[in-house]
């Protein structure tokens, strides 16, 4: 389950990334 | 090319105004105005929708979405999955087919 967490935190820090862009 | 004779000022003048319907050229997309909700096409919204709509900690397999989208195919469910993922909108859980939302859109 933490994998999944991880993979889930990367995914938010991409939409962030990608809103900021 | 043969000049012709032209019959200037016959019988009947014709009345009829010249009418010069200026062709509105804009270049506004009229046309294809695509329903694009925060910037995702319809079926990408489609897979999204169904991926957010499955609560499970490890997310939704592969196969019920080809199962729900059976207008699209794997390799178009894949590409937007793919797309999905990139922009951050979901991520890939226990394996390569198996999705969730982060959530907050």
């Amino acid at each position: 389950l933490q994998r999944i967490s991880r993979k889930k935190a990367a995914a938010l820090e991409r939409l962030a990334g990608k809103q900021a862009l | 090319s043969k000049p012709q004779s032209m019959m200037g000022g016959g019988a009947g003048t014709n009345m009829m105004p010249a009418v010069h319907t200026s062709m509105s050229s804009t270049g506004s997309y009229s046309g294809a105005n695509m329903m694009l909700v925060n910037g995702l096409s319809a079926n990408q919204n489609q897979v999204l929708g169904l991926i957010k709509s499955c609560h499970e900690p490890q997310g939704i397999s592969m196969q019920d979405l080809k199962q729900k989208l059976s207008s699209m195919s794997v390799t178009v469910i894949r590409q937007i999955v793919d797309f999905l993922s990139n922009e951050g909108h979901i991520f890939s859980t226990i394996d390569e087919d198996h999705f969730r939302s982060t959530d907050n859109e």
